[in-house]
């Protein structure tokens, strides 16, 4: 994950997830 | 949502033409003259913008924020390039010979030759053709993108149901999308769904461009397109 920080960090900032 | 919904006959597919991004354009530097790499520099920056906006989009695909985060990051590692070649080829399909990377960026067959894309360009218009042929709608498009998502083949799954439940969910919408829609062809969510080797061979063709031009170290390239460029080894 370290590698992929950029992926990681914009997968983390807040949004709106929508359940199945 | 509902009013879209009775138009898709389907509620995932109407979230999906809801959730769609933006137009981004390409905004190619207008202080400098129009080199090869520069072309080149143009493209790539745009490809790094519409990355941000691809990992915002695929949060909003119902259950993909659901997934661990390690099966969102492999999802997407193995999957952007296809999501990113489908944008292209949606755009491009209204034109003869263009590529739409951007409103802004339409590039035909000798630019594209000019900077080495040449190859790249051949296998798009291939995918563009039989897209074209199908009469590929926006309902269909946005459906694909997501379904080229969810089926990554990423070696790196941690939870396979929980991808096989977003495949399943994606298919049962096209499936009824089609049904509603275009019952004039029961074979056509199977066509579209056939589509999917050569989007992935396109796909592949163009990270080998994009790691060649890197390599070369002829234009600079920013950071978040080098790392998912790097994790599609």
């Amino acid at each position: 994950k370290e590698k992929h920080k950029i992926l990681h960090r914009l997968l983390q900032d807040s949004t709106s997830p929508v359940d199945l | 949502c509902c009013q879209v919904s009775k138009k898709t006959g389907n509620q995932i597919v109407s979230h999906l033409l809801l959730v769609e991004p933006d137009k981004i354009f390409a905004m190619a530097d207008p202080t400098t003259s129009d080199t090869d790499d520069k072309v080149l520099t143009t493209l790539c920056d745009l490809a790094d913008r519409e990355l941000v906006v691809l990992i915002s989009w695929a949060k909003h695909i119902p259950g993909f924020s659901t997934l661990s985060l390690g099966d969102q990051m492999g999802l997407l590692q193995s999957a952007w390039m296809e999501v990113l070649i489908l944008g292209v080829v949606f755009r491009s399909l209204p034109y003869d010979e263009g590529l739409v990377y951007a409103d802004d960026l339409i590039m035909e067959r000798e630019q594209c030759r000019t900077v080495g894309l040449l190859d790249l360009y051949c296998t798009l218009l291939q995918l563009i053709a039989k897209y074209r042929k199908l009469q590929l709608d926006k309902e269909e498009f946005v459906t694909l993108k997501a379904m080229a998502l969810a089926n990554s083949d990423s070696m790196n799954i941690e939870n396979i149901e929980a991808i096989q439940n977003l495949q399943d969910i994606l298919h049962e919408a096209l499936q009824e999308y089609e049904k509603n829609r275009h019952l004039e062809d029961p074979h056509r969510g199977g066509k579209l769904l056939m589509t999917l080797p050569l989007l992935r061979q396109t796909a592949n063709k163009a990270v080998q461009c994009f790691r060649r031009i890197m390599a070369e170290g002829r234009v600079t390239m920013h950071k978040l397109f080098l790392e998912m460029l790097e994790a599609k080894v």
